[in-house]
């Protein structure tokens, strides 16, 4: 009950389904955010799904309140009801993971969090979920993510697969996340070339330095003359403002540095130490 | 913590308001919330380059996965995910075939067993912001195990 939202600024009415939003255990000295929406549709029988959003680094508010969550907001900040939020369906759960992202926090002061530490605090969460709202304990039960969700997912599900704790678990799902870096990697290239990102000569490049019999190794490669063309390709993705969420949209604000795109990047190519001049400021053409 | 190419600048700004703290029960010692943490980011320790091994054990479980992209996002493209399902080499239940929404193509799918790959047209990689009629379809069908 303390946690009972009553009243949303900005919002004239609030909706007819019930929210909560305050703190859950997460381990010693972690406390993670969260806020639960219950289903539109069925609550006692719908199926309860956490969604976790990625980076590393990056807050689930995003998923909630400018993807799939019940309330969105207008570019002055003003709340409204999305009309396909996921909670027509189902009981979503968003979680601020882990501590230092968003609203979460720590007791103490981290000196590294890994994957793992990650997966096992996000599994601490969700018992102290389900200690705190004990009725959903039987509705089926989902984990769902997206982007370094695709490591947060598999890894938090296999928790609770091997755990101790009593969930209703039956599956588990990943939005462009990432699974593998180098299949994500290898078809970067494919994908950059099939869109036009670079041509033919850039391509043949590639192609001849850094495949051997039909296998391409874009990620590790040690011949220099693979390592040299792929640094155009990376130049071509990354340094000339291309918004690479979203590759056919604008880049809103322009291609000025921001942090958040570091993040998303240091998926990729990690491997290699390239130095990118930072786009200058200004808008995109 | 501000995104490159996002407008985050709405969430920012009501995430931030002191009635807004109030009615989410945010604890007033805590700073202001940022979209992404570059802390978090700068300590965080990758483990896990390759997720096949999770997905291996978790199917031989009785549980069901989706993995889907919007196709028009190149941080987490969708061929590097088209491929990973592959390389699971589950019995494959249905072909590469188009999904529909309002009788026009939503996107791709491919079904194994008990994991689905799943395209949406013209989505970047936040699916449900760019293609939310067409995320919620694909949600509701992958929680009902109902067709695509």
């Amino acid at each position: 009950a303390p946690d009972l939202i009553t009243s949303l600024p900005g919002l004239s009415e609030m909706p007819s389904f019930q929210q909560w939003s305050g703190y859950l255990e997460a381990g010693p000295g972690h406390y993670f955010h969260y806020w639960f929406v219950e289903s539109q549709g069925n609550p006692a029988t719908d199926p309860v799904v956490v969604w976790l959003n990625g980076g590393p680094g990056c807050s689930s508010m995003e998923g909630l309140l400018a993807e799939n969550g019940p309330l969105h907001l207008n570019d002055d900040g003003m709340p409204y009801l999305n009309p396909y939020s996921w909670n027509k369906v189902a009981n979503m759960l968003y979680l601020e993971s882990p501590a230092g992202v968003g609203y979460s926090y720590s007791d103490f002061t981290q000196s590294s969090i890994s994957d793992n530490q990650v997966a096992e605090d996000n599994y601490q969460a969700l018992q102290s979920f389900f200690a705190k709202f004990p009725a959903f304990s039987n509705n089926d039960f989902y984990v769902f993510g997206e982007s370094y969700g695709g490591i947060y997912v598999p890894t938090l599900s296999a928790k609770i697969v091997k755990g101790s704790a009593n969930f209703n678990f039956k599956g588990f799902g990943v939005g462009n996340g990432m699974t593998s870096y180098y299949l994500n990697e290898v078809t970067l290239m494919e994908f950059a070339y099939y869109h036009g990102v670079f041509g033919d000569e850039l391509w043949a490049l590639l192609n001849k330095n850094c495949c051997y019999q039909g296998t391409c190794n874009y990620i590790n490669n040690t011949n220099s003359n693979c390592i040299t063309a792929i640094l155009p390709a990376y130049e071509r993705l990354y340094g000339i403002g291309l918004n690479m969420y979203n590759f056919y949209a604008p880049c809103w604000g322009g291609a000025n540095y921001q942090e958040r795109y570091e993040a998303d990047l240091s998926n990729l190519f990690h491997q290699y130490q390239f130095n990118v001049p930072v786009p200058k400021v200004g808008s995109i053409p | 913590g501000v995104p490159r190419c996002i407008n985050a600048t709405a969430m920012y700004i009501w995430l931030n308001r002191d009635d807004v703290r109030q009615a989410l029960h945010i604890p007033s010692s805590l700073t202001n919330w940022e979209l992404c943490s570059s802390q978090v980011r700068t300590h965080y320790k990758r483990i896990y380059m390759d997720m096949a091994p999770f997905y291996q054990t978790l199917l031989k479980h009785d549980l069901r996965a989706l993995v889907y992209n919007g196709d028009v996002d190149m941080l987490c493209n969708f061929l590097g995910s088209e491929k990973f399902v592959e390389s699971l080499n589950k019995p494959m239940l249905k072909s590469y075939q188009p999904w529909y929404y309002n009788n026009q193509i939503a996107g791709f799918f491919k079904e194994y067993e008990k994991i689905t790959f799943l395209t949406v047209k013209g989505a970047g990689h936040m699916v449900p912001q760019y293609k939310p009629g067409q995320a919620l379809k694909m949600f509701q069908c992958f929680l009902s195990n109902t067709t695509y």
